[in-house]
């Protein structure tokens, strides 16, 4: 089956959705068929690649009924990119999913409803919003693969044992194969003592478990959404979207 | 009675934190008897100025508990300025509150048992988490004025109806007399187009509900948590030190 990989870190800003969308698009230009799924209500994986959130069925419907048949969008410029966008509703979601019977596998049996279809994703990404909620353990409670993006500043470094321990109580409780991908060094700027000393402490605590490739601080991924488009066809040239390419690179050298 | 601002923003890493500690420390260098409560489970503010995570009582049994005595913690060298430090166990406090009688009143219940303390506070800050659940709600519900951060950029751009629509559901229903301290443009970086292009937007869309005072990125703002130092002690003559002064002369002149 495919290599699903919750994104995800409670604390905000660090780099999530653009790690989706940009590993996404690199993977989908080396001939993968990969899908995300916006599992943020502030949708901004959706509208970062210029999509709509689907209504008929919405996200939050597909979530609630077990039955539903999922209809990913297949990106409109971008080739073998497909998303299942973002619903404004799972903020006042979280009541309504808790009361499912299993609440912890609802994306669980969206994921098993694809796989019906005859298209077989090689890769699906879940972006996730900023906390750990049910939504978020959903995430971890259906993915093979955790991906955490950690921003090179102090808030972010200390957040880190949160979600580190809730991957462990999703893999002692909804989903035993649940494995680490990686820490993700995301707005790295080698010139700030800041910077160097997270990824020293980053490096010394989880040894191999942080990727090799870091994300720089570069104003051209910021700037990439704006436009709707993926680094890669934003600005091939910048740092960011190198940055992104190597990162590709060493997922798939490493035989996910 | 005190003025309490309720510091807020779904959208991820803005500054909600940075602003909080900051401009609570200002007021207190400005001999303003000043609160920060820190209802983010992230504890960023509470570990952020060098405090501990209270217990016996929490701030979570201070929020389920409508008699419980709130007893505010001195910061230990910086004069003037208290804290109600923050509470992990808020991640699973959502569904407790929820069950409350009168669950949006929580925090407003703590607010008015500390009004009973000889100590009569001038500002009282409220530090919200990335998400518009019902511990923001209850920091609408309870604040006499929003002050809400915007990084400069497009996510966070496209995600302030969100946080607005929110504020006039709270002034609807929950708090009629909650006002709009104001927009507050931070991280913002005036070398970057994109920087200027989100700064133009948003004075030409919500004009003087901007402040006049802009934070620029700062790398000393994000060196200082890591000291448990607010920026006028970690630096001074850093021009983050001198744009949250700058912001805090506005918000005097402005007569809250
Ligand atoms: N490497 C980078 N260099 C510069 N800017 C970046 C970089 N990565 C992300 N950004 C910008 O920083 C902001 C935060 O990134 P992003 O929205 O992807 O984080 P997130 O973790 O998904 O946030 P949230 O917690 O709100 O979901 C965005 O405005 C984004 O464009
Ligand atoms: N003006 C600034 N210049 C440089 N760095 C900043 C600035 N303001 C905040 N930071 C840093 O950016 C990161 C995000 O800021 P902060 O944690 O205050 O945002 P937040 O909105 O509270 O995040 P969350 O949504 O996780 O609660 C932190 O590492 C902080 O130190
Ligand atoms: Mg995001
Ligand atoms: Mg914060």
């Amino acid at each position: 089956g495919p290599v699903i990989v919750a994104v995800a870190n409670q604390k905000g800003g660090v780099g999530k959705t653009t790690t989706v969308i940009n590993l996404a698009a690199c993977l989908a230009a080396s001939e993968k068929l990969t899908l995300i799924i916006d599992l943020d209500p502030q949708c901004n994986a959706t509208s970062g690649i210029a999509c709509e959130s689907q209504e008929e069925p919405s996200l939050l419907d597909l979530l609630l009924d077990p039955a539903a048949h999922p209809q990913p969008l297949p990106h409109p410029t971008i080739p073998r990119l497909e998303i299942l966008t973002g619903c404004p509703d799972l903020v006042g979601g979280e009541k309504l999913l808790s009361e499912m019977p299993d609440p912890a596998h609802c994306v669980r049996r969206i994921l098993e409803g694809l796989s019906h279809n005859e298209k077989k994703y090689d890769f699906v990404f879940l972006d996730c919003p900023p906390a750990l909620n049910l939504i978020t353990l959903n995430a971890l409670s259906s993915a093979t693969h955790l991906l955490v993006p950690v921003q090179a500043e102090y808030f972010a470094l200390e957040g880190l044992t949160d979600i580190l321990e809730s991957f462990e109580f999703a893999r002692q409780n909804t989903n035993q194969n649940l494995q680490l991908l990686g820490l993700l060094l995301t707005m790295v700027d080698s010139r700030t003592n800041l910077s160097v000393e997270v990824e020293n402490e980053l490096r010394r605590h989880y040894g191999d478990k942080v990727f090799k490739t870091t994300i720089p601080r570069n104003v051209r991924l910021s700037e990439a959404p704006s436009h709707g488009l993926p680094i890669i066809l934003y600005d091939i040239w910048s740092r960011g979207a190198k940055a992104y390419m190597e990162l590709t690179k060493e997922i798939l050298n490493n035989g996910a």
